[in-house]
Parts: C-alpha cells; structure tokens; sequence
C-alpha cells in the first residue's frame, strides 16, 4: 500500500494563475 | 459576464485558457458546493477545453457533471 495522491484534486482558487496537476506537490 | 466562447479561448495560450475556463467554473459552482468548489472546478479542469465550453453553454450538463464530480471527490476523500 502506497500512500496515494491524497491531495488530488488539484484546487482552483479565483485570480490565482492555475498550474494544474502541478499545484500538487510531488 | 459576457459568455466564452471557443475563438475567445483560442487567442489566449493554453495555460491562460484553463484559467479562463476555471473562473467561470468556479463562479458557477461556487453558489452549489462552496466548500467543495475550488476541488471540484480543478477536476472539472481535467477535461477538454471544448467539452468544458459546452458544460459552460449547457446549465443541465454542468449540474450532472457537478454532481458526478461530488461523488468521485467524496469517493477519494472517504477514508478505508
């Protein structure tokens, strides 16, 4: 058992530039 | 707020678009899931870009694709 991407999704927030998956740290 | 349309999103680079995508998203899902609405507009943003347009130009379809979103959010968030 791997600890999985628990912060999936990544959260949009209004008036911040959006990076995608890459607002998850890796 | 005048609606996006795909012309309007092909000018802007694609980083931009999702942006663009995102802020009308989240103002929509916002008054819904308020807690939920910056997770639910990230995964909403996972889509295409043209399929995101007609959930914008479609209230029906975006109300489905929410509520599809809630139960695969609370789905991942439930704990073992």
């Amino acid at each position: 058992s791997n600890g999985s991407s628990i912060s999936w999704p990544p959260e949009f927030h209004p008036g911040v530039p959006w990076k995608g998956l890459q607002n998850i740290d890796p | 707020q005048e609606p996006l349309t795909a012309s309007m999103l092909a000018k802007a680079p694609p980083q931009e678009q999702k942006q663009m995508l995102g802020e009308r998203l989240y103002h929509l899902i916002y008054p819904l899931h308020p807690s939920l609405a910056g997770k639910i507009t990230g995964m909403l943003l996972e889509i295409d870009n043209s399929e995101v347009l007609l959930l914008l130009e479609s209230p029906a379809s975006l109300r489905s694709k929410i509520e599809e979103a809630v139960t695969v959010l609370q789905a991942h968030q439930a704990p073992e």
